[in-house]
């Protein structure tokens, strides 16, 4: 039987997982501040 | 833990675009996100007719969202690479409307505990907390069960938590990606002053006496009983699977103490539909005959029929005895109508008669397929765990199979195999954008307490292997042989979802395993559809005339974006219109025949500048040769 592919790759990750794969640093992990909110 | 202040709340239907850089699987999940919203909330979506401010959903770099309406008129909400799972467009849609993550509501000290020199340099303000003048958590419990909640394992620089639950039991609780949670829609519903929902119609388990407004009929020759045990069986009903001593009720038609061809009729309350189309859910059980049916009829209101039309819509037939069994019947009704439920006494023996429990109705669609698995529990962690559904077709007519690899330490995997079946000779090969959504069903009594986890995975027509071939093609072509259980000889394809679908401390918990049996919902569907542009809405002011100025060939539609005039033009699955006013037109073959003939023709002048350079530089050292051949052997001679 061929094999499968698994789309997550072996790996059960979560949001902040994902983003910090990206190299994003939002706020709390999956937060978008605005200019007001930076500040 | 809601952002305070009402300039930051969402109109109760939220204007979106899904924008065309998502991927494919991504927009089908996002729809059926915004369902789950429209079962469990008052919250609506519709596309962006050119209201003030809208969400697009996009497909940037990972999964974000700001908090709140921002009214920024175009608000963005990425759901990246990856994060292309219900729970996580239901996580950031929370943001959206106004929600913090739990875990950084002002009194979480009092129930997590913070390991901060486990948390990675620098990630220190993903742990911040908001006090209660800016966030406020709606006088509802602290929610180990959120799906804001972030798990043990966030911004870690270890392998130890970084959180830690005050209640220990909670450790593997937090962090779930499944669905709401009771206390997140009990937020939500409160921010939003939510009392009713788009979709959700009824759900009764029978535990009242006044058994939902249900009505027995005095036109039927025998009647339902309320009862919480049956002679010759259920011994318990389906919500508590008795559990509860003393309570824990069903309806049953004793089927054993009645002639052949009596009928007990039982009708709901009067309901009144908003979208037209609904699912009845129920779990049956017969202890009777095996001819023992149960008709499922509508009757219908309407200014001419004071009494409804009743209209059959289903025959339950050959329900399997001694076991609860899950079904589901889709009605289409538009009009005030009430769901009548005949139990009908078959020929045969009888030593019981059917019983019914856990109806739940909504305006969603049903389910395609329900794989029914029994005796549970010995496959979990097993060798043995690995499952093959039954052979199921979509609506499209392709065959698939379902796989539920439960041999694995920690973790359920759940995958999509398309198999070789009776249509594959007028299929399009390669499967083109069918959508396969894989439900684990939580078998909570109440529709709307449900957390059942969902994967969803499309099928891409591009999509290769690593050997070349088209992974989505026909499985007598690509698959290996396989057999049913009865020996009939199949081909399979290579499967493709998840090994991380849930863990089994999370599918021991709840209602996953209930009587030691598991529901697997499953629907595929064509979502081709979603492959075009959202339609963008035609201002009606001020911008409708740099429109006016501008034809669209081809039946494309010119909108206004940052305002210019630009066209939209049609697409298909494998040719499209394309240029400044749609009017070229472009296939997946022209893009072919263009990449092979470039790819011809930058190496043909590669050849060229080659033979060039090769040949100048022969002649150059050729000349330089004759003038200083002396120095050359010099050279030599140094050298040796």
């Amino acid at each position: 039987t061929p094999e499968n592919f698994d789309v997550d790759g072996g790996l059960d990750q979560d949001i902040f997982d994902i983003n910090e794969d990206f190299g994003l640093d939002l706020f709390e992990g999956d937060i978008r501040l605005d200019g007001a909110q930076n500040r | 833990n809601s952002i305070i202040g009402e300039k930051y709340r969402w109109p109760h239907t939220i204007p979106y675009v899904l924008e065309d850089s998502l991927e494919m699987n991504a927009k089908g999940i996002i729809l059926n996100a915004f369902e789950r919203y429209r079962l469990k909330t008052c919250i609506d979506f519709k596309p962006w007719a050119g209201e003030a401010n809208y969400l697009s959903v996009f497909k940037g770099s990972g999964c974000w969202s700001s908090v709140g309406n921002r009214r920024v008129r175009k608000q963005d909400l990425s759901i990246g690479a990856g994060c292309d799972r219900i729970a996580t467009v239901q996580h950031e849609l929370l943001h959206a409307l106004g929600f913090w993550h739990e875990q950084s509501r002002s009194d979480r000290d009092d129930y997590i505990r913070i390991i901060w020199d486990r948390i990675q340099p620098d990630k220190e303000h993903n742990f911040n907390t908001y006090d209660d003048q800016v966030s406020d958590s709606l006088n509802v419990p602290y929610d180990y069960t959120s799906v804001m909640h972030y798990s043990k394992t966030a911004f870690q620089n270890g392998t130890e938590p970084t959180i830690v639950t005050k209640i220990s039991n909670f450790m593997d609780v937090i962090g779930q990606r499944m669905d709401f949670s009771e206390y997140d829609l009990l937020k939500l519903n409160q921010l939003y002053n939510c009392s009713s929902s788009l979709s959700f119609m009824d759900s009764c388990d029978f535990e009242l006496e006044n058994v939902c407004g249900m009505i027995q009929s005095s036109s039927d020759s025998a009647d339902w009983q309320r009862v919480s045990w049956a002679p010759g069986g259920p011994g318990s009903d389906h919500s508590n699977m008795g559990r509860c001593t003393g309570s824990g009720f069903f309806m049953h038609f004793d089927s054993s103490s009645v002639s052949v061809g009596a009928i007990a009729i039982l009708e709901s309350r009067t309901l009144y539909p908003k979208r037209g189309f609904q699912c009845l859910q129920l779990f049956l059980y017969n202890s009777g005959s095996e001819n023992d049916q149960l008709n499922i009829y509508i009757r219908e209101y309407s200014a001419g029929s004071v009494n409804g039309t009743l209209t059959l819509v289903e025959e339950i037939k050959d329900i399997p005895t001694g076991s609860w069994q899950l079904y589901h019947v889709t009605l289409e009704v538009t009009s005030k109508f009430r769901v009548v439920f005949a139990g009908v006494r078959g020929p045969g023996a009888s030593r019981g008669g059917l019983s019914m429990d856990d109806i739940n109705l909504s305006e969603t669609r049903c389910p395609h397929h329900v794989w029914h698995i029994r005796n549970f529990t010995q496959f979990i962690g097993s060798p043995n765990g690995i499952l093959y559904s039954p052979p199921f077709y979509s609506s499209k007519g392709y065959a698939f199979q379902i796989h539920l690899t439960l041999s694995h330490l920690t973790n359920a995997g759940i995958y999509l195999h398309l198999i070789s079946g009776a249509n594959d000779d007028q299929l399009q090969w390669p499967c083109p954008w069918q959508q396969a959504t894989m439900t684990l069903l939580d078998q909570n009594p109440d529709i709307r307490q449900r957390m059942s986890n969902q994967r969803s995975v499309t099928t891409d027509p591009l999509m290769t292997t690593d050997n070349g071939t088209y992974f989505w093609d026909r499985p007598s072509k690509v698959g290996a042989v396989a057999f049913f259980p009865n020996g009939t000889q199949f081909n399979r394809s290579m499967g493709y979802g998840t090994s991380a679908f849930i863990t089994y401390q999370r599918l021991k918990s709840r209602d996953f395993i209930k009587g030691n049996d598991v529901y697997i919902l499953l629907t595929m569907e064509d979502i081709s559809h979603l492959n075009s542009t959202q339609m963008q809405p035609i201002p009606t002011s001020g911008n409708s005339d740099l429109c006016s100025d501008v034809k669209c060939e081809n039946d494309g539609i010119c909108v206004v974006r940052d305002g210019n005039a630009e066209c939209r033009c049609p697409s298909w699955d494998d040719w499209w219109y394309s240029g400044q006013r749609c009017e070229k037109r472009g296939s997946t073959r022209d893009t072919i025949i263009i990449a092979v003939s470039s790819t011809a023709a930058v190496f043909a002048l590669m050849l060229i500048v080659t033979l060039v350079s090769v040949y100048c530089t022969r002649n150059k050292y050729r000349a330089k040769g004759s003038s200083h051949g002396a120095d050359l052997t010099l050279e030599n001679r140094h050298a040796f």
